[in-house]
């Protein structure tokens, strides 16, 4: 696991944090989400809730495509698939040109450019909560996912990371993820 | 584009421009190796800017394949436990075209995976000079 330069994290009285959306989105798309934020919880004493207010949240969600101002433009179908801002800024963003699959398995999709949002989600709120890259291939925080992959499940690698920046959930048993549950890529996707 | 459910998708054969992914065009540098010259290897060059493994970008990248290039490959390679050839093989275009977070893997050219454990990204050459 690895850090943003100077580790920075949300402080010790921030840890109770809310997430808005800058679009009108389903349910069904606020639930992957929900799940997404759930995972990192789990493990953690951080604690998520949604709100409805976008620009009071800590954590700030929206799909753009192209160039949307923060000097991360998108690249369409593909490449790029999404990108996050370290602690404290909030801000995670989603190629909105993406063929986002948000239930359903994936790996069936028809569709070669199909790219499971739970996936990506995931991977992005390790960068909010402070996680960089990692080189481990089981680990969330790996850089790259193949279209048709699902892969959700914390790897022991970010949990380390993770609990090494804001401690452990008192709840944790330890039996969140192992190399072994992952759902691993089965596509050679591009 | 959202997808509720997978038989919302539409079928095969699917495409969008002809093209899958914006990178696949980097497919046709496999073999290309130090000194080589091929057009279009500007825009690979930008994408190892992109993801942090070439520092300080000139206002145009050449097409050459230079020791900058084979520099960031090297960083690349072993960032993502590939051979360190320092060469485009298969296996590392494999990884480069696959979809990926837009963050960058090393951020103020310091990097904290695999090629930031042995030596740091910067100190790499000043290292093996000292050795000598």
């Amino acid at each position: 696991f690895t850090f943003f330069p100077g580790t920075p994290r949300w402080p010790d009285h921030r840890q109770d944090l809310t997430y808005g959306f800058a679009d009108q989105l389903t349910d069904e798309v606020k639930a992957v989400f929900a799940r997404a934020f759930e995972r990192w919880s789990a493990v953690t004493p951080l604690t998520f809730t949604p709100t409805d207010s976008y620009f009071l949240a800590d954590i700030k969600i929206g799909f753009f495509t192209g160039d949307h101002g923060d000097g991360e433009p998108f690249d369409g179908v593909l490449g790029t698939l999404a990108h996050a801002f370290s602690p404290t800024n909030g801000r995670l963003h989603l190629d909105g040109a993406e063929d986002w699959v948000v239930a359903g398995d994936v790996r069936t999709s028809p569709l070669p450019s199909a790219v499971d949002l739970e996936s990506v989600a995931v991977h992005e709120i390790g960068h909010l909560l402070g996680l960089g890259h990692s080189s481990d291939e089981n680990a969330i925080m790996y850089p790259t996912i193949s279209s048709r992959t699902r892969k959700v499940e914390l790897g022991s690698d970010d949990v380390e990371g993770i609990q090494y920046l804001y401690g452990s959930n008192p709840n944790y048993n330890g039996s969140t993820s192992t190399t072994s549950t992952h759902e691993r890529e089965t596509s050679g996707g591009v | 584009r959202f997808f509720p459910n997978i038989t919302g998708l539409p079928p095969l054969p699917f495409s969008k421009n002809g093209t899958l992914a914006p990178w696949d065009a980097f497919t046709k540098f496999a073999g290309c190796r130090s000194g080589e010259k091929r057009d279009g290897l500007a825009k690979l060059k930008q994408y190892f800017n992109e993801f942090g493994y070439i520092q300080n970008a000139p206002s145009n990248f050449s097409d050459d394949f230079d020791d900058e290039l084979e520099k960031a490959l090297r960083v690349y390679q072993q960032n993502f436990n590939l051979n360190v050839t320092g060469e485009l093989d298969d296996q590392t275009l494999q990884k480069i075209v696959l979809p990926r977070c837009g963050n960058a893997d090393i951020v103020n050219g310091t990097t904290s995976m695999n090629s930031g454990k042995s030596a740091s990204f910067h100190t790499t050459k000043h290292f093996h000079t000292t050795e000598h």
